[in-house]
């Protein structure tokens, strides 16, 4: 409105001595752009309300999104992602004044809904919104299901999708008309299975590696191994099942260890850092094989298992209580988006760190 | 950010059907979770 004033009536401008003509109009302007400005915001946030209550009640209704690629999407590609996540760890790292914490903090919970009584901490001793963000809780806040026979939620979040993987080409469904395959998210693992049926207990117990066996063809092992009775045979046959948690912004971001779990190895893939709400999983493709990711594999009881802690532009970088060196989310060296993953072995002769089931094992931090 | 979990775990050894599968997920897509409850759970025959 201001700058419409200014137009259509054009008054001369003010001079050192003479002036004040003009004094009056421009004292509309911050006012006028403060307003347009909370009024874009509004409507903004207006209308991603109503979206979101939309994808709910479709939810609701049982109608699945399908995939549906969009220009924000392909204008996501040109911003630099990596180098506004840093910069807003950076500014969520500074130290906040004591008296102001807990107003930021409570204004925080009631825009993501967290709770804050669980809190380990008096708000006032989280010093920047990082330390706040990544907060311990309070003893007791998180029972651990202690079922010999169960496997517990590594994270709190929501479950986006969970099945079993089954054929060589095992496919994870990022959303309803697109895929991806597990050995993109994960890598090229020595421990994951490779067997179409599932039936991959030896890969345990046994130490034949994977070059020794795509040396060995079906009916040459057919044909070597007669069929006896085998003790371990008796044993279940083991399939390999998938799920995915995504954690909104209000929820814990610390890990925990799913079950007794012994972890060989960590791979780091240094990716993208796109945003992993739901309409970005609807409208960015290869969304979690491109996103910066820590994997952790190793064995349980049951045989392989891998976590991967996938980035996103907020919190993008992932911190490892076990491997504290660790530091993701760095400046890039290279342009390529297509670097091999840095990988560590933990230990050697399959000797890795073990943890017990609900022990931490990482966090996911701000920027 | 988001999680993704890939674990091998038991399924019957007659039938690979989806029925007769032993490790059962114990929740539903869209269900908030938190750390430490059950994803699934199996039984040994």
């Amino acid at each position: 409105t201001s700058f419409a004033k200014k137009f259509q009536t054009p008054q001369p401008r003010a001079s050192i001595n003479g002036g004040g003509g003009n004094s009056q109009g421009d004292s509309y302007l911050v006012p006028g752009a403060t307003v347009a400005t909370i009024l874009m915001l509004g409507v903004l946030h207006a209308r991603r309300l109503y979206d979101d209550k939309m994808t709910e009640e479709k939810r609701e209704k049982g109608i699945e999104l399908e995939f549906q690629p969009d220009v924000k999407a392909t204008f996501l590609r040109l911003l630099p992602l990596r180098s506004m996540s840093r910069c807003w760890g950076y500014l969520t790292n500074m130290e906040i004044p004591v008296w102001l914490r807990p107003h930021i903090y409570k204004a925080w919970a009631r825009a993501f809904h967290s709770n804050l009584e669980e809190a380990a901490l008096p708000l006032d001793e989280y010093a920047s919104l990082r330390d706040f963000f990544i907060r311990t809780l309070k003893e007791g806040s998180r029972p651990i299901d202690a079922g010999p026979q169960c496997l517990v939620s590594p994270v709190d979040g929501t479950v986006l999708r969970f099945g079993e993987l089954k054929g060589a080409g095992a496919m994870i469904e990022q959303v309803k008309g697109f895929s991806y395959s597990v050995f993109s998210l994960l890598g090229a693992s020595p421990f994951l299975p490779t067997s179409a049926d599932g039936d991959v207990q030896e890969e345990h117990s046994e130490s034949i590696t994977t070059t020794e066996k795509s040396n060995k063809s079906w009916w040459r092992v057919s044909l070597a191994s007669p069929k006896v009775w085998d003790p371990t045979s008796s044993r279940p046959k083991r399939g390999l099942f998938y799920c995915v948690v995504y954690l909104k912004p209000g929820d814990y971001h610390r890990i925990h260890s799913p079950a007794d779990w012994n972890i060989l190895l960590r791979r780091h893939f240094s990716g993208r850092l796109y945003p992993l709400n739901e309409r970005a999983t609807r409208t960015i493709r290869n969304l979690y094989i491109e996103n910066e990711r820590v994997i952790l594999e190793g064995l349980w009881q049951e045989g392989f298992m891998a976590l991967a802690a996938i980035g996103a532009t907020n919190i993008g970088s992932i911190e490892l209580f076990i491997e504290p060196e660790l530091h993701t989310n760095r400046p890039r060296k290279k342009f390529l988006h297509s670097e091999p993953p840095e990988e560590r072995v933990y230990g050697c002769e399959g000797v890795g760190r073990m943890l017990k089931k609900g022990d931490e094992l990482g966090a996911f931090n701000m920027g | 950010s988001t999680v993704v979990l890939v674990f091998q775990a038991p399924i019957s050894k007659l039938h690979e059907d989806e029925s007769s599968q032993e490790f059962r997920f114990c929740v539903r897509r869209g269900d908030r979770i938190r750390v430490g409850e059950a994803l699934g759970r199996w039984h040994s025959s």
